[in-house]
This record gives C-alpha cells, sequence and structure tokens, in this order.
C-alpha cells in the first residue's frame, strides 16, 4: 500500500520557522533601504515535492519593522521591534525558497510594507505622534539643519545623507519633529568641506562608512535642536537586491 | 431453545467516544502571532 503522503506542514512547526527565518535574513541582507524587518507570522505554507530530498516552499509572511537601520551591524536578535505606539510599520512578504537535501535557497521573494493606520494608532493613543510623509517640508529642513549642525561641529568626516528612514511630527505638548536618517562619509574632512564641499563624494564602497542620525527639532514654544549621529566603520556590503521597499509614504511600497 | 440476549442500551454518543484527555489541533495555519497583529 503506498505510504500515506506527509501530513501538510504546519506553520509552527519547525521546519516551517526554520525556513521563515531563513527567508527573513536573506531579505533583510539584500536590502540597502529603511529598516531591518522581523518575523512576525508564518501566515501560510504551501510544500511541493520535486522529488526525493527536494522540495519547493511558498512562504507568506508578516514581518514588522525593527528599530535598526537596514545598514547597522546589529545582529536581527538584538533589534527591537517597534512598538505599537511608534506607529508600527508591517511587511507583507510571499517568499518561494528550494530545499535540496536539507539546504534552503530563495528562488524569489515579493513584499510590500505599509505603516499601520493612523486610525488605529489615535484609537489607542490620541496623543502618540504619527509617520509624517518623508518629503515633507518641515522633515528636509529639519533634517538639513541637524547634518549641517553636525558636520559643523565634527573633527571627523563630512557626512552625507543616505536618505531619510522615518519622521514624526507632534503637536503637543510641543510642536516638535523628530526624524532618523542614513548617512554615509565620504572623502572630505569638515574642514576640508567648508571649502569645496562639492568635491566630497561618499568613500568608494571597498572603503565606506555609512552610520545613521537621529535628529530632534522642537519649534514652539521655544527653538531647540539636538542631534546624534553614529557610525558603523566599514562593513563588507551585500550583493543590492531591493526587496523590502522603505514606506516612504504611510501608505506604503511594492517591491520584488 | 433459542433466549434473546439482553443486549446493552447503545453508548450515548452514536459517534465514536473520543479518548480522556483529547485536545483538537490547533490549525496549521496561520501560525501563531510572535508580537502582535497590526
Amino acid at each position: 500500500v503506498p505510504a500515506a503522503p506527509p501530513a501538510p506542514l504546519g506553520c509552527d512547526d519547525p521546519e516551517s520557522v526554520a525556513a521563515a527565518e531563513f527567508a527573513v535574513n536573506y531579505i533583510n541582507g539584500h536590502s540597502h533601504h529603511g529598516y531591518k524587518f522581523a518575523l512576525n507570522r508564518i501566515k501560510d505554507i504551501r510544500v511541493i515535492p520535486q522529488g526525493p530530498n527536494n522540495d519547493i516552499m511558498f512562504l507568506e509572511l508578516d514581518l514588522l519593522e525593527t528599530t535598526c537601520p537596514i545598514l547597522s551591524p546589529t545582529p536581527l536578535e538584538n533589534c527591537t521591534v517597534r512598538s505599537f505606539a511608534e506607529h508600527a510599520v508591517e511587511g507583507d512578504c510571499d517568499v518561494k525558497l528550494q530545499k535540496v537535501d536539507g539546504t534552503l535557497s530563495v528562488l524569489a521573494s515579493k513584499c510590500h510594507s505599509h505603516a499601520d493606520s493612523r486610525e488605529d494608532i489615535l484609537k489607542v493613543c490620541p496623543d502618540c505622534p504619527l509617520l509624517a510623509i518623508l518629503n515633507n517640508t518641515e522633515v528636509l529642513g529639519v533634517v538639513s539643519a541637524a547634518l549641517n549642525d553636525y558636520n559643523s561641529k565634527t573633527t571627523d568626516s563630512y557626512l552625507r545623507l543616505l536618505e531619510i528612514g522615518r519622521a514624526k511630527i507632534q503637536y503637543h505638548p510641543v510642536h516638535a519633529v523628530v526624524t532618523e536618517f542614513a548617512v554615509g562619509a565620504t572623502n572630505c574632512s569638515a574642514e576640508q568641506a567648508k571649502a569645496n564641499v562639492g568635491a566630497c563624494q561618499l568613500l568608494p564602497e571597498d572603503q565606506s562608512n555609512f552610520g545613521f542620525c537621529t535628529a530632534t527639532m522642537v519649534k514652539r514654544p521655544s527653538q531647540d535642536l539636538q542631534v546624534d549621529c553614529q557610525l558603523y566603520g566599514h562593513q563588507v556590503p551585500a550583493p543590492p537586491i531591493p526587496l523590502l521597499s522603505r514606506v516612504s509614504q504611510p501608505t506604503g511600497q511594492d517591491t520584488s | 431453545s433459542l433466549t434473546k440476549r439482553v443486549v446493552p442500551a447503545a453508548a450515548q454518543h452514536d459517534k465514536v467516544p473520543r479518548p480522556v484527555g483529547f485536545v483538537p489541533l490547533p490549525p496549521p495555519c496561520p501560525g501563531k502571532i510572535l508580537h502582535f497583529d497590526i
């Protein structure tokens, strides 16, 4: 009597979790924008046997944005998932993997990320500041002022803006703009940049030194700007395959 | 002479009785939520 087909894999089975973690590491390792994402839930898994010890696996994953920028060397397990009140961002990913003799590889991946709905946040936290769209003029102004302020005070290399990661604007109890943005070191010192900033270019890939800044500008009742930038030091970059888009609009984006 | 055997009353449940401590398996998918649902 032919052997009964194996029971379908459950989404919480160890084999499914291992495949999902492999997929999430692949997505984070091949994206160059925004933040690292962590696994929140395996929505579905389908396994299609191709032959002995050879399966194609289709995974549907729910991910959540963490507070670690994508270029940060911090291991994913040490990255905090952004809380609901911080205006969480969710990633929905469909991943196709192959498992041959127990070795996994990603064949394709398509992800869509979107911020949680503003109504949901305000329902739970009426005063929580919400994500602003990244080309908001107030946001652009604060990022520019913050980077200029940092470069005017640093004795290290002149930093250039890579991308704005996220920004929030709050109106009470004070009117403040909170921004996070990725930066890259250039081939100039801050002093040289004063003379000829046009000559300051990001360091070539084999010397690249990326970092991350947070800046808060309080506008009312009094003007105050706080900037903090951390450089990671040189890291060997993974091949760029943009898989998980940034939420540059609270409505999200598709990438594959 | 034939005598009719007494047949015990049918079990209360016409279904196969469940073993003691039977816990239905959770549905295979979706999996559990690790952080929170948005």
